[in-house]
């Protein structure tokens, strides 16, 4: 059980930093200064799975790490960087996010759908819900729900975005 | 492995039977006004995985089965006394509802997945009826709960861990969710 | 204490319907039918200040009224017809709202800002956090807030909106 | 009654001392990227009507002094034990941190309130010092809580019900919070 637990909390560790980095960081930003700083610390050094673990992460250019001093949308950003992180340890073959971007500035926005349209592929799949033009517009296909009145009924209609010419 | 569609039947505010497949696209957005449907359809796909139904954000499983007809009467729960006459035509829930002739019986949500090693898909169904009781099939035979997670696990589909769905409202509780909570899910993702 | 509660409540109950209405018809609907219903339960008759007090909303054109029922946008529209019924029994000189549209969709983003311009008068200031356009291109006066990254702190501009034309 | 203003020292992120004032507006909107301030300015509104601190999201009432200059060493809590260096620059918080001799020691925040029946506007400020103690003081005379909040009241800003003020997050809880918490709320107001 121990070997299991610290194989996972080993692979988050390493890579948390990294995938905060990449989250936060300015899309056509290639230099390795860029973007904010993440970190986990385990409380029980010797059985680490009978303690708690603490996740830390430091916007780009803040002082504090700590949760309590981060913002709606910098909490956010955190928040996807440790779900990455955490899932790339087994990676599911698709992610369901639902409005994970309500508390994000358009620039947030953005960066997490630049970070999801370069992950994505054949086995990795996103399915956002979103409100923001920003996020989907990004997308290859589009779903649109709209209810039916009459109906009293949810409807769908699918689009391929890729079939439009990027202007 | 990749999810090719969906075909829910009476599911939540989805009347009779629709589908959506997500055809090649490896991004997909669900868009839509709110009070559309969006949230349901997640809750479709979390449904069909077999998630654990408090997640789902209604009470009680029977919740999940498309209701249409608004029906006479009063049907106010308990001993709440209303003071006021004007929502008469709509319901509190169904706990007092009695099912009439017209309203769904069960409603189903499948799900076709395709995996990496075999040529034909499969799919996986779960329905559910007015008793509340769950029956899920894969490839249309029925199987027990156990098969159907060890089946979904075996694709690094972890219901449990649900570490691949975000609910609406959620996000911020990953970051901020207690030490304790945050050593739970890495040990039931390892 | 039961007089005083049964004022406020009396109030509340007599006013909640007409304002969630107000808050979920289409801006320029005038006519009577439009919008959603909402309405309040007391579970003890007597002394209504011992047991719960329940809220329901049915969103237009829906079905049910319980809060289970309602999506996280319709629950915002839901809370702020409840929270600005509740306030007008003892009328705050001013109300401070962080995010409130975080939920919606830009038709009930318009729906509330509409809202807040018609209610808004020097003796009942709004003072609305929002990253949303819809929101705050319709409010008098903006207070953009910045952070100075060399001095490590934040900045505040004010500008007074009603200087511009409307085009 | 009117808010005409507000001024900040060393209040969160906001170093040394900045105002703002309202004008003639009736409808105002604070908008800036994420993790700019505005929420801390809604905490400086609260602090200084007196609302209680575990409603500003700061665990303790000295962390709502500036904190600017980023000190060298390793500023951790309690036991955990930190796996990296590559944040040996920032903090996890105040706890252990000793005031430097750069730190500010105390902060305020007052506002500017234009009473209906007066023609000079009342000033309410609240200072909050190392120890964490709160000075309250109305036109720079210093108050009893009692009598600050009892000013107040008499504006219809009821600080205990805050029913004016919807914190970040918190908008959806209103409807869906228990009827217990709502009998409490109307109680409160009345
Ligand atoms: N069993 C049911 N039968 C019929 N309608 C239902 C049922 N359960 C829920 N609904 C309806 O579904 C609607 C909510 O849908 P949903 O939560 O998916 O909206 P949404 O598109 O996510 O909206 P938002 O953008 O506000 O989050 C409600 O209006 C509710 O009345
Ligand atoms: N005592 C303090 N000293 C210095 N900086 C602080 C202090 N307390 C909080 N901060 C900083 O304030 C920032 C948070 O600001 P705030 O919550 O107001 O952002 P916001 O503009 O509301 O963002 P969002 O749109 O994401 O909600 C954090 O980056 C934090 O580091
Ligand atoms: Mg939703
Ligand atoms: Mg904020």
């Amino acid at each position: 059980r121990k070997e299991l637990f610290e194989a996972c909390f080993k692979h988050v560790d390493k890579h948390i930093d990294q995938i905060y980095r990449a989250l936060t960081k300015n899309p056509h930003d290639k230099s390795e200064l860029a973007g904010g700083n993440a970190s986990l610390t385990v409380e029980n050094e010797d059985e680490p799975y009978l303690g708690g673990i603490k996740y830390f992460a430091t916007p780009p250019l803040k002082r504090f790490k700590d949760m309590e001093y981060l913002s709606g949308g910098e909490k956010t950003m955190a928040a996807l960087a440790l779900l990455f992180t955490i899932n790339s340890y087994q990676p599911s073959p698709f992610f369901v996010l639902d409005e994970v971007d309500a508390a994000l500035d358009i620039t947030n926005v953005e960066r997490i759908a630049h970070y999801i349209k370069r992950n994505a592929n054949p086995n990795a799949q996103f399915i956002v819900i979103s409100l923001k033009n920003a996020m989907f517009e990004k997308s290859q296909s589009l779903v649109g729900i709209f209810r039916e009145q009459e109906d009293n009924s949810s409807r769908m209609v699918s689009l391929n975005l890729e079939n439009y010419d990027e202007d | 492995g990749r999810l090719i569609g969906l075909e829910l039947h009476n599911f939540k505010s989805y009347k009779d039977t629709v589908q959506v497949g997500f055809g090649e696209s490896y991004f997909t957005s669900i868009i839509g006004p709110n009070g559309s449907g969006k949230s349901n359809l997640m809750d479709a796909i979390s449904f069909v995985l077999g998630v654990r139904s408090n997640q789902l954000r209604s009470s009680a499983l029977v919740d999940l089965i498309y209701r249409g007809r608004i029906e006479n009467g009063d049907p106010d729960n308990g001993n709440a006394k209303r003071m006021h006459r004007s929502d008469a035509d709509s319901e509190a829930g169904p706990e007092n509802a009695t099912y009439s002739e017209e309203e769904p019986r069960s409603a189903y949500v499948s799900c076709v997945y395709q995996k990496d090693d075999l040529d034909e898909p499969t799919k996986f169904t779960r329905t559910i009826n007015t008793s509340g009781d769950s029956v899920y099939k894969i490839n249309d035979r029925a199987v027990s709960y156990k098969k159907y997670n060890e089946e979904l696990e075996s694709e690094n589909i972890l219901v449990k861990a649900k570490n691949f769905l975000v609910f609406q409202g959620d996000v911020e509780r990953i970051a901020s969710q207690g030490p304790e909570s945050l050593t739970l899910l890495l040990e039931q993702v390892s």
